[in-house]
């Protein structure tokens, strides 16, 4: 999907400082 | 329990008995304890105080990398209940709850909510958005031009913000994420289910009488 056609918020959660599960890998 | 109490509450400030965070949680009292050992993990990784700081957070987030996030820091403050600029274990606990399978969806609607109010006004303000896009930018290899960022916008806005007011209220954002569960995505944590078997040594340091399953 093309990032224009995403909203905002579709956006902004592909942040890795979003990405909680990196805490859990070792 | 009372021994397992005694003995990290002296080594780890604001320490909970996981026999009550497992009450107060979707978690086992093996699972708190396996969590213990995650939380030990990073509270060490600059200061050994037992609590965990930003810089901390940050790095087991990036893996080392340093990096100025804010996301990431947006995160951490929603760690950082009592407001002192560390996260102790109960909150640690509490605020991972919300990121559990089981945890309702509409913890996991109020905290993007939280998370997404910026200056924390109770309103998703059009400005915060654009930041947050200018940072997601900043942080990916991804180019938009103002005028695509603004076209974003309008069509985030048009959608969301259904009085047209030019702010989401808290009643907006919980129908614009019934409609859009994808938004959702990251605030569900699959490896919560596997945390006893991902940080297996919580065997040897618990000090709960008997372990619940």
């Amino acid at each position: 999907q093309s990032p224009a056609a995403m909203n905002a918020f579709e956006l902004i959660s592909t942040s890795q400082g979003l990405n909680l599960g990196s805490l859990f890998e070792k | 329990m009372g021994c397992f109490h005694s003995t990290a509450s002296r080594q780890y400030p604001g320490h909970e008995d996981p026999v009550f965070l497992a009450s107060q949680t979707a978690f086992s009292v093996s699972e708190v304890e396996a969590l213990f050992e995650l939380f030990k993990s990073i509270s060490s990784s600059v200061i050994d105080d037992g609590l965990i700081s930003k810089e901390e957070f940050q790095l087991a987030l990036f893996k080392n990398k340093k990096k100025e996030n804010l996301f990431a820091n947006r995160i951490f403050d929603l760690f950082d209940v009592k407001r002192k600029g560390v996260v102790d274990f109960g909150d640690f606990v509490r605020v991972l709850n919300v990121f559990h399978p089981n945890a309702s969806q509409e913890d996991k609607i109020d905290f993007t909510f939280k998370l997404y109010d910026l200056d924390g006004t109770g309103y998703i303000e059009r400005h915060e958005v654009r930041q947050m896009l200018i940072a997601i930018l900043c942080e990916s290899e991804l180019k938009l031009s103002d005028e695509m960022i603004e076209g974003i916008l309008d069509k985030t806005f048009k959608e969301a913000d259904v009085d047209q007011d030019g702010k989401i209220c808290r009643s907006e954002w919980h129908q614009f994420v019934s409609k859009n569960p994808q938004l959702l995505k990251i605030m569900t944590l699959q490896y919560l289910r596997d945390i006893t078997t991902t940080f297996p040594s919580f065997v040897f340091h618990s000090e709960v009488d008997e372990i619940a399953t």
